[in-house]
This record gives C-alpha cells, sequence and structure tokens, in this order.
C-alpha cells in the first residue's frame, strides 16, 4: 500500500506503475491515473491528475524523469505525489491550490530509458527511438521541443547525448504532452525536474534576451531556493536557462512558455558533490523533503497570480 | 547489460573560455566516448565528465596538457552501480 511503500529506495518502472495504482485507491476522490499516449517501445505514458472537480479547471504540470538516468528525479516525483495526496484537507496551501486548481504529475516521462536504466545501462539519458541511417539510438528529449529547435547547445549527430532528433516533437513522449497541454488550454505552470546542479530555471534557453516576465519569474526564483535552502542549507543558483547555465534549444520550459504557459520553470535537483546521478537512494527523502517548499512556493504563486 | 569497470567521473574546472572551447572538442573526438554529465558552459562552472577505463590515460593527458585544474569524483563507477543495486535488492528483500 502507498503507507507501505519504501520512499526511500529506487524503484523500476513496474513498481512505479503499480504503486501509482494504490496511490489512486488510497484516495478515489482526489487522484486519479490517466494515460496521455504510449512511448517509442509502447510503454504506457501515466500522468496522475489531482483533482477536486470541476471541468478544465487551471492546472499545473509537473514532470519527471525526462532524462531517464536522473533516478533522484523519479524518486522525487513518487514522493511529491504521495505528499500532494497526503497534505490536501491538512496543509491549508496545498488545500487552496486543490479546491481552485488541478495538478498533472508525469512521474517517469520517460518510460523506455528508464526501462533501459534498469535492464541494461544505468547510465542511459535519451528516448529509445531508432535514428535512420545511424548506429546510435535514442533522442534528447530535452532538446525536442520546438521553441529553438536545432539551436545552440543541442547536436544533429545522433550519437551524441544532446541529438534534437529528426524534427521536433518527432518523439513520442514528448509529442504526447504537446497534445496534452494543447487540448487541456488551461495549463498555467509547467516544471520539468531534472537532476544534479542545484539550479532553479527559467525561460529563456535558446536566447539571452530575457522573458517580459523575467523579473517576477526571478523574484519568485529567489524565493522558492531560499525556502529550499532553509530546510538542509542545500545552496540552488537561480536564472535563465541561457544565463545561469548555458543556451539550450528545444527545451521542455522554453517550449511551454512560447506557447502561452506563463509560470514555466526547471529544477536541476540536488547532488552531494560526489555521485551525480548516481545519488545513493539514503538521499532520496532528503532531496524531495527540500524540494517540497520550492515546489510548494511556485504552485502557490501560480494560484494567486491568475492570467 | 554494460558495465562501466574502472571507469571515472572527473571533475573539472575550466578557467577561462578557451578551455571551454578544448573540452568540447575533447567531446567531440568520439573515439574517447566521454560522457559529459554535466556540460561545458561557463568559466567557473564544474565540469563532470564520465571516462571509459580504457580512455582514462588519454583524456587525463589531455586535461594536464592544457593545464586543467581537476579532481575524481567518482573513482570506480561500476562500484557505485553495485552498491545502488545491491540496496535495491535489499529493499526488495526487506518488503517481502
Amino acid at each position: 500500500s502507498s503507507r507501505t511503500f519504501d520512499f526511500s529506495s529506487y524503484h523500476t518502472i513496474d513498481e512505479i506503475y503499480d504503486w501509482m495504482d494504490v496511490l489512486v485507491e488510497d484516495h478515489p476522490n482526489l487522484v486519479s491515473k490517466i494515460q496521455i499516449g504510449q512511448s517509442y517501445e509502447n510503454r504506457a505514458l501515466y500522468v496522475l491528475k489531482f483533482s477536486t472537480g470541476g471541468w478544465k479547471r487551471p492546472a499545473i504540470w509537473l514532470d519527471t524523469g525526462i532524462h531517464s538516468r536522473e533516478w533522484i528525479t523519479q524518486a522525487t516525483g513518487v514522493w511529491t505525489a504521495n505528499k500532494i495526496a497526503k497534505e490536501y484537507g491538512q496543509d491549508p496551501s496545498v488545500t487552496a491550490i486543490l479546491d481552485s486548481m488541478d495538478i498533472f504529475l508525469e512521474i517517469v516521462t520517460n518510460p523506455d530509458g528508464f526501462a533501459f536504466t534498469h535492464s541494461s545501462n544505468r547510465l542511459w539519458r535519451k528516448t529509445r527511438s531508432l535514428n535512420a541511417g545511424s548506429r546510435c539510438v535514442g533522442v534528447d528529449p530535452n532538446r525536442n521541443w520546438d521553441a529553438g529547435f536545432g539551436g545552440a547547445g543541442s547536436s544533429s549527430n545522433p550519437c551524441s547525448e544532446t541529438y534534437h532528433g529528426p524534427h521536433a516533437h518527432s518523439e513520442r513522449e514528448v509529442r504526447a504532452i504537446v497534445d496534452f497541454i494543447h487540448a487541456h488550454g488551461n495549463v498555467k505552470s509547467v516544471i520539468s525536474i531534472h537532476s544534479y546542479s542545484q539550479m532553479l530555471l527559467f525561460p529563456y534557453g535558446y536566447r539571452r534576451e530575457p522573458t517580459p516576465d523575467h523579473q517576477e519569474m526571478n523574484e519568485l526564483a529567489k524565493k522558492a531556493v531560499s525556502d529550499l535552502a532553509a530546510v538542509f542549507g542545500t545552496k540552488y543558483t537561480y536564472g535563465s536557462i541561457a544565463n545561469t547555465i548555458y543556451m539550450a534549444g528545444g527545451t521542455t520550459i522554453d517550449w511551454a512558455y512560447d506557447n502561452g504557459v506563463k509560470y514555466s520553470f526547471t529544477l536541476e535537483l540536488r547532488d552531494s558533490g560526489r555521485y551525480g546521478f548516481l545519488l545513493p537512494s539514503s538521499q532520496i527523502v532528503p532531496t524531495a523533503t527540500e524540494t517540497w517548499p520550492a515546489l510548494l512556493d511556485i504552485m502557490v504563486h501560480v494560484l494567486e497570480h491568475p492570467y | 547489460e554494460q558495465l562501466f569497470v574502472g571507469d571515472q567521473v572527473l571533475r573539472v574546472t575550466a578557467r577561462k573560455e578557451e578551455q571551454i572551447a578544448l573540452l568540447r572538442v575533447l567531446g567531440e573526438q568520439e573515439e574517447l566516448q566521454v560522457d559529459f554529465w554535466r556540460h561545458p558552459n561557463s568559466p567557473g562552472h564544474p565540469v563532470d565528465l564520465r571516462v571509459p577505463f580504457l580512455n582514462l590515460h588519454g583524456v587525463k593527458k589531455f586535461l594536464e596538457s592544457h593545464n586543467f585544474s581537476y579532481s575524481i569524483m567518482i573513482e570506480d563507477v561500476q562500484e557505485l552501480l553495485d552498491e545502488e543495486k545491491e540496496s535495491m535488492r535489499r529493499s526488495r528483500r526487506v518488503k517481502r
């Protein structure tokens, strides 16, 4: 059950998918599981929907695990899903958010890659789609979005870890989210979770110019990283992708922002400074715990600043 | 199953733009099979790269010949992977 599930251990895709059903069973009036598509290898793309009713309420989209080897993100997604369900009716902020908005959470955003990290190559980052004319497999799903597609920081070489793919939204895993957010039409925030550089980033990545909302995003990011640091002292930097890390074309949150989702952020979760993608499972709960106030800050801000 | 016995992750600090460019050149040399965990972007930011055991000597020589400062972040990737696998196995056993 969701009470006996071990949140401090890493889990396979089957275990995570089974646990989603348990979470739905435990909170039938709040949580449902929807399928938004299928991966390249025909795995289901599941999204947890947290909703207290209403038709197409304003919504917040969260995703983890788009880069499959970033295991701390899927694990944080599981913990966060449980936290949202548990806190509704208990925590005033979570309750206020869910009384007016829906939250969608895709925990295993790149299921083929994730399954591959468990079976064959723990350090696999990309999708598993075949590339015509190349021996190399997979596309970087965080370079595959139609926002500065093919630009700086992405590669046209299928053997590269940052291969952008043959065309924007070529990856089913990406296309499914694009179609879902377009069809929904009322998504107000997209938060895409990665690891392990300890950053809170916002658009743009494909251009250096600030967005019209730069100042507001910057102030919100500053508050969020400060509240995150208050938990265990983990220090995050923040700013636009292009000015904080590097120019990167075709990223999730640039696409979201360019498609009308103002509050688009990406998190780079923690590393202890020693492990990178191999963060020990003992750090799952601390990582998720410190991330929670930052997520909550963004979600509350979205609730309080309708547009 | 791909094994990573003896592979190391190096943490490199580039001090200037020219060194960033050199790291990118390193990444483009396919035969070295360098896997950037943190990509080179701006001077002062740490860059992490996993280097297969067979190419460690060549990569370290490259870094030293261009005066990079670096440290070994992970001594043996496979050792960590084995620990991770064991931890998952233990967790499942406890659950049962």
